[in-house]
């Protein structure tokens, strides 16, 4: 399970 | 990008446009908080401080400038423009009561220490909550004109749908944020009043009264 650090939603 | 991230953002723009609209068409905002709306700037002007150190994609760079610009222009037209129309005696909720705590949680409870996620936490936690002012200036003055009921709909509308999208992602693309979620659901929760009278009243045609 990932958690990004970049932000791709508003 | 999946159907119901797509159809909150478009609800999210849509409940942005009619509050402008609502606004500029009638040269009033009354029965709209000023405070909910510093409050959602604050909120885009934290979360999205990333358009300054990285690129995702057209059309996430140019929502972004939107929601930030609008939220602008929106308190401008409240506190400048038409701020002889604006309610303010009714418009009492304290900022700070919703500003402080979210400072607090997410200095406690962010993925990582650093200045850009802690403001990004910062402000999921205040959108969730950046609507009671709005709230609360409807149920001290007991209704809500049906253009702002539309308005609150939208709005409301948009992070249930993103609640959808974390249910996809989760499936489909192995995605999970307990923060977005969690906050989200909160949103949503706090709107679900609001969408009981909103169906029951605003959409037969009557204007949105509260009960007595």
């Amino acid at each position: 399970i990932k958690s990004p650090a970049l932000k791709d939603e508003l | 990008m999946n159907i119901f991230r797509l159809t909150g953002d478009l609800a999210h723009l849509t409940a942005i446009i009619i509050l402008l609209l609502k606004i500029w068409k009638t040269r009033s905002c009354s029965g709209i908080s000023g405070k909910s709306q510093i409050l959602f700037t604050v909120v885009y002007i934290t979360r999205y401080l990333d358009l300054f150190t990285n690129y995702i994609s057209a059309y996430n760079t140019l929502m972004k400038i939107i929601f930030v610009v609008s939220s602008l222009a929106t308190v401008f037209l409240i506190y400048f423009k038409f701020k002889a129309t604006y309610d303010r005696n009714h418009d009492t909720f304290r900022m700070e009561f919703l500003i402080i705590p979210s400072i607090i949680l997410a200095l406690l409870i962010r993925h990582e220490f650093t200045v850009m996620e802690v403001l990004w936490t910062f402000s999921i936690y205040l959108e969730a909550v950046a609507i009671l002012p709005q709230l609360f200036l409807v149920s001290k003055t007991g209704e809500a004109e049906t253009i702002t009921s539309h308005y609150l709909f939208a709005l409301g509308s948009y992070r249930g749908l993103y609640l959808l999208n974390w249910i996809w992602r989760y499936y489909f693309e192995n995605f999970l944020d307990w923060i977005s979620i969690v906050a989200g659901f909160v949103q949503t929760v706090l709107y679900c009043d609001f969408f009981y009278l909103y169906v029951t009243r605003v959409l037969h045609g009557r204007k949105l009264r509260l009960p007595a």
